[in-house]
């Protein structure tokens, strides 16, 4: 997960 | 209908102005945008109905397998009919085979207009290109899936609409058709994210840190 952190941190993020 | 409404308005490509290699600067600009257009499309997904149903991994699987695919449908849609048969990655980045030729883009450009023809020969309606892009996303071969079930109804409630949508304009054969254009586009992406792993791997050509991320988990 550490690897996708960015994609990860943007599907956390509320629309 | 909610499709439709989702659609995010095209993106303007930012001229890249830190080189005088034109060539390298056509890259760049490219790079620059389709990081952009990532990031659009995340929040597009957001926005599908059911995807953010799924679980937090099987969103992020669904967007590391199929983002180039549903970018792909938005450049093959709007380089539809372009006199001398350029690509047009943006309002003002169209792109012709020289241009991609001199970039070393040579083999994306053949493929990518491979499939505008084909979607152009399709005469495709904005509903069917949006519901294209939607099951680009959601018919990922990924694995492992973390909620198998939900990834289905997600799917087949695409599926349904698309369905809905041509019997309502009674085309009993196109929802079929569609379908069966999935796999050109599959391999239209897979090109494309080979074509650009290879700028930053043998042509060290820098991108940007999303868009590096998602290519990674393609290579």
């Amino acid at each position: 997960k550490e690897k996708h952190k960015i994609l990860h941190q943007l599907l956390q993020n509320s629309t | 209908s909610h499709l439709l409404l989702t659609e995010p308005t095209p993106l303007a490509a930012n001229q890249d102005d830190s080189t005088n290699d034109g060539s390298l600067r056509t890259l760049l600009t490219l790079c620059d945008l389709l990081n952009r257009e990532l990031l659009v499309l995340i929040g597009w997904a957001k926005q599908i109905p059911g995807f953010s149903g799924l679980s937090l991994v099987d969103q992020m699987s669904l967007l590391q397998s199929g983002w180039m695919e549903a970018l792909l449908v938005g450049v093959a849609w709007r380089s539809q009919g372009m006199p001398g048969e350029e690509l047009v990655f943006a309002g003002n980045l169209r792109l012709d085979e020289a241009q991609c030729r001199a970039a070393g883009l040579a083999d994306l450009y053949e493929a990518l207009r491979h499939l505008t023809s084909k979607y152009q020969a399709m005469n495709l309606t904005p509903e069917e290109v949006v519901t294209l892009k939607a099951m680009a996303l959601a018919n990922s071969d990924a694995d492992p899936v973390d909620c198998p079930d939900s990834v289905q109804r997600f799917q087949d409630e695409l599926h349904e609409a698309l369905q809905e949508y041509e019997l309502s304009r009674r085309e009993q054969h196109r929802a079929g058709r569609l379908l069966m254009s999935l796999p050109l586009l599959r391999q239209t992406a897979d090109r494309a994210v080979q074509a650009f792993l290879q700028l930053h791997r043998h042509r060290c050509v820098p991108l940007h840190k999303l868009l590096l991320e998602m290519l990674d988990a393609k290579a």
